[in-house]
């Protein structure tokens, strides 16, 4: 326990540490320096993972996802394909203090985002509208589809189911390191 | 995307994540991220632990949750990583991900599914024995 207190995160985002456990030295409990050192990554859009202008949608849209978790209390607040509000990880603490749901998506949750104070704004940035134009000249290439027609892994949708249902299609397909989750 | 993981000096336990996913998903789609015991899971009786990767596999296994289960057990943090790793590979030899692990001692460690592409995973820590915060590697397995 001398090792305490301890912060530990996922890739190299060292300014989300720092902000974390400042937050701790400054008082905060656990919760909060979670909060806190996700939300630099959210301003800083580390690696493009995380935040606006990143990793678009097939329709170019940049949706964002967050959790946090008090081990105290078993509490969650969670949001998935949050749109239009960049401090997703404010969202979903919002939803673990305010609410007794753990988990709220999609455009309710983007009401219920704006009911608590959030500002909606447009997600998109130059970065991720190039990143999009440039996938849709490669003719939507990588994409997640499987058995359906047109031939996704050829051509762009939209897709439909085949009539006759082709098997030995791969379940899996291996995604690009640098665009995680 | 980040996971993160905090214990306080009281053994006080959170975890969390924020990421805007993959890349062209098919709009709607969510991956492990918002999913507790997927993306992140804290439990102040044992510790917490985060994941990252394809979240597509990552979330059918619910590694944080099982991550936290073995260290309640009483594996060290580093073979629990290793353990949930371990099992997602034998469904998915080539799935991207990796996990990271702590307990409520501070005793910490991460695993990552060895790809020809990722064959090493960074992660950053702060304790109370360092000043700054620290980058630390792990070899995949």
């Amino acid at each position: 326990s001398s090792r305490l207190p301890l912060v530990l995160n996922t890739w190299s985002f060292k300014n989300a540490t720092e902000a974390a456990w400042q937050t701790l030295a400054s008082g905060g409990s656990a919760v909060d320096a979670v909060e806190n050192g996700c939300a630099v990554c959210e301003t800083e859009q580390c690696d493009g993972s995380v935040g606006f202008g990143g990793n678009p949608d097939e329709l170019g849209e940049t949706t964002l996802d967050a959790m946090i978790m008090d081990g105290t209390a078993m509490d969650v607040g969670a949001v998935g394909d949050l749109r239009r509000i960049k401090n997703a990880i404010g969202v979903a603490r919002k939803i673990l203090e305010h609410t007794t749901h753990s988990l709220l998506v999609g455009e309710s949750a983007t009401k219920f985002a704006e009911s608590m104070g959030f500002t909606s704004e447009d997600l998109s940035t130059n970065t991720s509208k190039a990143l999009h134009s440039n996938w849709l000249a490669q003719n939507c290439q990588p994409n997640y589809w499987r058995k359906v027609i047109p031939d996704p892994s050829k051509y762009c949708g939209p897709y439909k189911p085949p009539d006759v249902l082709k098997q030995g299609t791969s379940a899996y397909k291996e995604v690009d390191i640098h665009g995680h989750d | 995307t980040i996971g993160m993981v905090v214990i306080d000096k009281l053994r006080h336990t959170a975890a969390g994540t924020s990421t805007n996913g993959l890349k062209f998903k098919i709009p709607g789609r969510v991956g492990d991220s918002p999913i507790p015991g997927s993306g992140a899971y804290a439990d102040d009786m044992a510790g917490a632990a985060a994941a990252t990767g394809d979240g597509d596999i990552l979330l059918r296994f619910l590694p944080s949750y099982q991550a936290v289960e073995y260290m309640r057990k009483g594996d060290d943090p580093t073979i629990a990583c290793q353990k949930v790793i371990s099992r997602m590979k034998k469904y998915f030899p080539e799935f991207f991900g990796a996990v990271i692990c702590a307990n409520v001692t501070g005793s910490y460690g991460a695993a990552c599914n060895k790809l020809p592409t990722f064959t090493q995973f960074s992660f950053m820590v702060y304790n109370s024995l360092q000043n700054q915060p620290t980058t630390e590697k792990v070899d995949c397995i």
